[in-house]
């Protein structure tokens, strides 16, 4: 994550490794960011669905917010964009590309412009949805439940709950 | 397409009950309204927690909705196989025992699959193979990592 | 109509931003969009929480979302005296911090007022002068009521 | 209470002294059905703010479902009505009557017909209504905050939170 919500300007990365991990930490410190990075890198343009702010998709970028005059620091620039990558160990092929990790990036620029790189080479997002797709990583998908998410689901009308499996066929 | 659509139900039925009998001492189950006609009737969620008689879901408290949904949604999941799993904050509203259920079957999940979860309850912390602790610094996100067996874990201001 | 909107509004806002500075570490304020048509504008609710900047409730997280609530509902109450107030579970985002500023708030607010809380974690029934458990036996609920100073809290099975 | 939801057929009580009062207990037990039978006492008669059975407010009967054949108890007749009973101490005169306890009860029979008592004498919801929301104990009043509302309310647009505190003068 570069610019990214709060990980801030610099390049961070989170390593998890296979089996069960579990992410902690204080109330606002940025953990369904990291989630929201994720659904980020895989595609999904909705900013409802990223939480970001002021409602548009550029609200993902990492704003200091110190033009109010707060004691700002050199790092304190707004950056231009904000880019993520994900890499996923791809031993069992479950992604159709032949290599042992698959790296995703997507990066944002302020101008609204979006670029999307497969193992470093540019793709566009439909390339990369429809591979991705295939190995059950779609921004929609139910393999990443947001916060509130279960609650909800057991609140649905008998209709909407039979819509949301016809979906998943 | 129905024939498409009922593959798939029967299948989130089974699994549907399976992990809800995991999750608690109770049973719980999918049922069509219409049979016949599938996609003109919805789906009707009943579940039966301990002594308690069954209710739809719409009938149940805040934790026994939370625990129904979290078993629907991990049923839905099994249709295809994902890369990895993210459950954000699943637990806020279960007591201790269904957190405490909710944390060993995920633990159990996690052999065959990578589950990572959120949360602010040391129940799922003290199971995890690897916990990431998150904290802000001036407005910028800071990552720790560590293995909890040895730490005493407690959540702090970043 | 303005006149005593602004009343009740300048009273809320006061009493908004005490509570919030006792309940966190940070600051909250109310602004309104348009101070001249004052109904033809809305409500911003501004929080900003340690060193992080300030945002608008809406781009904060889920538990800084329900302190900020929890501070705007107990400041609308101040408008008009009420013979008890009566909480559920508004302590299942929180992380252990948030959650003991605000046991410690409504215990010392109890001293004036009865204040009943419906929660799931034992950092507020340690804070009770009366703590009352409730569990299900056959599908009909049954209380019991302790003082906890001296019990070993844990929640268990009906 | 008597016949509201869980609380089963036969009279119980539950006593709040002054102070701090906590109520725990596993998820399912019954904790939120007592603010639902308060709100019923004091004449809340929407299905859903009372998360009533159905969605009819005759929902909140106790109902020990056992016609499916499970094992009945002698006990498990559904009643035909039931009764909340609610005891204020107003030595301070805060609700507008010449008592130092003041005792609400309200009944409500399966067929939909409801009967409201003030210390023991017949009232209707009206009366009651204007006698309570002078001490402000009223329905939609904002001094019982049900599950889930506090995050609900920082997610209200700027709009709306501008009429929920037009709504409390
Ligand atoms: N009319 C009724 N008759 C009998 N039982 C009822 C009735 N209406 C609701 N119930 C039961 O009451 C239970 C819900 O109780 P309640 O919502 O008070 O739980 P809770 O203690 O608040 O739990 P949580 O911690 O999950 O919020 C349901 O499980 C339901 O079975
Ligand atoms: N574009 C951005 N630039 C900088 N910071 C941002 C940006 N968007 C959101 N934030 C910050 O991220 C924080 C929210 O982080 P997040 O929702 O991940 O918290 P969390 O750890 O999940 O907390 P909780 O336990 O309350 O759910 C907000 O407080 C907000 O200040
Ligand atoms: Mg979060
Ligand atoms: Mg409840």
């Amino acid at each position: 994550m570069r610019g990214f919500k709060s990980s801030g300007s610099r390049p961070v990365a989170v390593n998890m490794e296979p089996g069960f991990t579990v992410i902690t930490g204080p109330n606002g410190s940025g953990k369904s960011n990291i989630a929201d990075a994720i659904l980020f890198a895989i595609g999904e343009n909705s900013p409802k669905q990223l939480r970001a702010a002021n409602g548009k998709l550029s609200g993902v970028i990492y704003d200091p917010k110190k033009e109010d005059g707060e004691t700002g620091t050199t790092a304190a620039e707004r950056p231009n964009s904000c880019r993520v990558t994900l890499q996923l160990v791809n031993i069992d092929r479950a992604i159709p590309v032949d290599n042992d990790l698959v790296t995703i990036t997507r990066e944002l620029k302020e101008t609204g412009e979006n670029v999307y790189f497969l193992n470093g080479k540019k793709t566009t997002r439909t390339a990369l949805g429809e591979i991705l797709d295939l190995a059950g990583l779609s921004p929609g998908g139910l393999n990443i439940v947001p916060q509130g998410a279960a609650t909800k689901v057991a609140d649905l009308t008998p209709e909407e709950k039979r819509r949301i499996i016809e979906d998943v066929v | 397409k129905k024939t498409v659509f009922m593959a798939a139900f029967a299948k989130i039925r089974e699994e549907f009950g399976f992990i809800f009998k995991r999750l608690t001492d109770g049973e719980a189950w999918l049922e069509l309204e219409d049979e016949e006609e599938v996609f003109s009737g919805g789906i009707l969620l009943m579940a039966r927690f301990g002594l308690k008689p069954a209710w739809e879901s719409l009938s149940l408290s805040g934790g026994e909705k939370a625990v129904s949904g979290v078993a629907l949604i991990i049923a839905m999941q099994s249709v295809q196989p994902h890369p990895f799993y993210l459950f954000d904050e699943i637990d806020s509203h279960l007591d201790a025992i269904n957190s405490a259920n909710l944390a060993q079957f995920l633990k159990e999940r996690s052999r065959a699959a990578q589950i990572v979860t959120i949360t602010l309850r040391d129940v799922f912390i003290a199971r995890s193979d690897m916990t990431y602790g998150v904290y802000s610094a001036g407005g910028i996100s800071r990552y720790v990592h560590y293995k909890p067996a040895a730490a005493e874990v407690s959540v702090k201001r970043g």
